[in-house]
This record gives structure tokens, sequence and C-alpha cells, in this order.
């Protein structure tokens, strides 16, 4: 069971000054940081558990902490695999989704199994050294709801395929 | 005289000198409004005390020794990407200081991903990081910051609403706290720039726009830490977003709400490896 607590209690102590403003000493800043980090793993049990119960469906729900420096295994190691957006505004949000994978083509279907535009694109070079490429695909996300986005990486032979399929025919 | 390079989509136009590889305009196709901004990362050398006072800069107080801070460098190394989706200039400006000015279809406002550190200090020199805006609007020593994301404060330079400041720090006594956004106005147009953490920012001169994304500090300020500020984990090294909107004052507003709010209640992303099984038994 999931559980939300450990994490407020860490940001209710981050309210002490020091942590707001960042005038805490190393040791206190590395606490601030553990206690937080231990909040979160509760909170994603608690998360997954309420993405199945309203999506009808148990899955191996998995977060990715590091997204904003391109690092998720999930995305990076897996030729299929679904990306659920969750919207706390009260209001339809449309969003870019960016996802570190690693080099190939890939089919992305939104939540009514409509095949959408993608790109792979190439992350700076400053970024990493393991990984260079970035998915991205636009989502919408109904007010305080969610959408689930499939992702398929395209194996070199379905991606010819893919390819000519895609290609104008010529009109006779 | 220059070649340029353009990013653009139906909203909005960066343009950047390919010569130095910097941001040197910003158009908004919508309202057809057209302003020049030059974007750089600045750093000022914090002060370890002085004749006129022993403060040194530290993790309470920002004290630079100067009040003009140093150019992490004149000019970036770029590479360019153009896809369907996004179109991109990767920005190098230094081993530690790296950026890339993103430009999404469909989306209203330019996203600076900056990315600061390790701060090298090799020097001696601690150093306080500030990305920098330079327009030439008429700004008259104003400019705005929000309070918590909600009240927007209208700050002028070297003047307190509530008493008379008689100002002995040009620069940190006109840095204020910015939370989510701050932003610049001529009366026309408006220049936001909004946040994703809370940062400090000013505007020292008319048409500029200042926010310090990260500092490395050499000596502590003597009001209690007792260490310096001096990050030698992973947290040396920084990466965050600003968001810049360039719009008509009228619907300036609208925008950069909506935008702060989604920047703050961002969707939540989940991934899962498929194989799921019935949550209902039946």
């Amino acid at each position: 069971s999931g559980d939300s607590a450990p994490l407020k209690e860490a940001m209710a102590v981050l309210q002490h000054h020091d942590a707001v403003s960042g005038t805490a000493r190393q040791n206190v800043v590395n606490d601030y940081a553990r206690q937080l980090a231990a909040g979160w793993g509760p909170c994603e049990v608690l998360v997954s558990n309420a993405l199945a119960r309203l999506s009808h469906y148990k899955q191996n729900f998995s977060f990715c902490r590091e997204l904003n420096i391109s690092i998720c295994p999930v995305s990076q190691t897996s030729e299929r695999f679904q990306v659920t957006l969750y919207n706390p505004l009260g209001r339809k949000v449309d969003q870019m989704v960016r996802l570190p994978v690693d080099e190939g083509n890939f089919i992305v279907k939104d939540p009514h199994d409509q095949n959408i535009s993608s790109n792979v694109v190439m992350v700076p070079s400053s970024y990493s050294e393991a990984y260079q490429w970035e998915l991205l695909f636009p989502a919408s996300v109904p007010a305080l709801g969610f959408s689930t986005y499939s992702v398929t990486k395209m194996s070199d032979h379905n991606h010819q395929a893919h390819n000519l399929l895609s290609r104008p025919r010529k009109h006779k | 005289s220059h070649r340029v390079l353009v990013i653009e989509n139906k909203y909005i136009r960066a343009t950047l000198d390919s010569g130095t590889g910097l941001l040197m305009k910003i158009e908004n196709l919508e309202q057809n409004l057209s302003l020049p901004v030059s974007q750089g990362f600045f750093w000022y050398n914090a002060s370890v005390g002085d004749e006129k006072s022993s403060q040194a800069s530290g993790a309470y107080i920002f004290r630079p020794n100067v009040g003009k801070p140093i150019p992490v460098s004149r000019w970036a190394q770029i590479s360019v990407v153009k896809t369907a989706l996004v179109q991109e200039i990767h920005q190098n400006f230094s081993a530690w200081c790296s950026q890339v000015i993103r430009l999404y279809k469909g989306q209203r406002h330019l996203e600076l991903e900056w990315t600061v550190g390790p701060i090298p200090v090799r020097d001696d020199w601690g150093k306080e990081v500030i990305s920098r805006f330079d327009t030439p609007m008429k700004t008259k020593g104003q400019f705005f910051t929000d309070s918590n994301g909600r009240e927007i404060l209208k700050r002028r330079d070297d003047y307190r609403p509530t008493w008379t400041l008689n100002q002995t720090e040009p620069v940190a006594g006109n840095y204020y706290p910015v939370n989510t956004r701050i932003y610049i106005t001529d009366g026309q147009m408006q220049l936001t720039v909004l946040t994703d953490r809370s940062q400090g920012g000013s505007s020292l001169q008319d048409g500029s726009l200042e926010l310090m994304v990260h500092r490395r500090l050499l000596v502590d300020d003597g009001r209690g830490v007792s260490e310096p500020l001096m990050e030698t984990d992973p947290g040396d090294k920084v990466r965050g977003r600003h968001l810049v909107l360039l719009s008509s004052v009228s619907d300036a507003a609208a925008r950069h709400r909506l935008l702060a709010e989604q920047e703050v209640l961002a969707p939540q992303v989940v991934l899962s490896l498929g194989g799921s099984s019935p949550y209902h038994s039946r």
C-alpha cells in the first residue's frame, strides 16, 4: 500500500528557512534531500495504486526521477512501453513529452490507438556520453485526468515497411 | 552584415547571430511584435569582504565584489536541430555552461534549458552565475517580480516603498526573490521570464533582466552556517529552464499566469512496460 505521509512530513520539515533558502550546512542539506527521496517511494506506490484503480488495470508502473537529466531506464532499454500522463490542473493541458531512448524509430499511439507524429532528436553532446537520443511526441491530457500513450520501437524490418507504406503513392 | 540562424513556429521566431551563436531577437508573429534580445551568461565575482565592509558573499548573503559581472563567454559554439515537432539550438558557452534554446510546435513561448556547473574556482574566486537578457526597452528603472507565484510586485531600483533606502549595495540591494516569474515592460510590450524554481532576480539597467542560476563560494559569510556555499556532490551541476514570453502588455498576464500554473503543476509522467492484469477480478 502507498503512503503520502512520509513525503508530507519531509515537506513539513523543509518549511524551515534553512531548507527554503539553502542556508544550511552541507550535511543538513544532504539530509533534507534524503528525507525527500525517502518520501517519494511510498508516494509512487500510492500513485500506481490510484492509476491502477482509475484505469482498471494493474501495471508495473515506474517513475523516472531523473527525466530532467535524460535518464530513464524503462524508455532507454524497452522496445515497447506505455506512457501515462496525469494532469493535476482543472483544465486540459497539451504537453510535449520528451523521453530518452536508444537510437531507432518509434510508433506512438494515442489513447484512441491512433498513430501520432513523433520525432527522435539528438540531445546536446554535453548532456550525456551514454545516451544521445530523445523521443518527442505531443500529448493532450484532460483536466484532473490522465492519458496513456503506447510506444513501440520499430525493428529495422518493419521500419522499411512503415516507410514504404508512408511514402506517397504515385498517382496513375 | 550578420548571417543569422532562425528557429520558428507559427507563433514565435527566435533569431540568433550565427557569428556569435547568441540570441539576438525574439518576434511574436501572432501579435506582430519584434524585440532585439541578447541573452548570455555572466558571473559576479563573490566578495570576501573589502575596505567598505567585511561582509562576504555566502549562503545568507549575495555580495559581489564589483558591480559588473564577467561574461562566461562572448560567443557560443552551436548546433541546430530542426524536426516537425521541435526546433532547437544547442549552445556551448564553456565546459561548465551550456543551454538549449527550444521552440516546440504550437507553443507560444521560447524554452531556454540551461545547464551550469561544476563552477570552476581554481582562480580562488567564488562565482555567482546569472542568465541576463538585454533589450532596448525603456523600462524607467522598473521591473516586476512575483510573490510566491501569486501577487506581482513592482520593483524600482534603489527604492523601497515603505522606508527611505540608503542604498549601500547597488547590485545586491536591487536583487529580489523570484519564485515563478520576473518581467520588464515599456508599456507596449512585455518580456516575461518564468522560472522552474525560486531564484534571485533583478533589472539593473533599463531594458535588462537577470536571474541568478547557480553559485559556488569559497568563504563563509559569518551568519551561522560556518561553511562556504560549496557543493561538491552531484548538486554542483544544475539544470533548469527559463520560459520566455514576448507579448503585448494587454494579454501578457493571461499568458504568464496560465503558463506558470502549467509549469508548477506539470503533468506527472509514469511509465509501464505493458502486460497488465485487470484491477477487478470480475
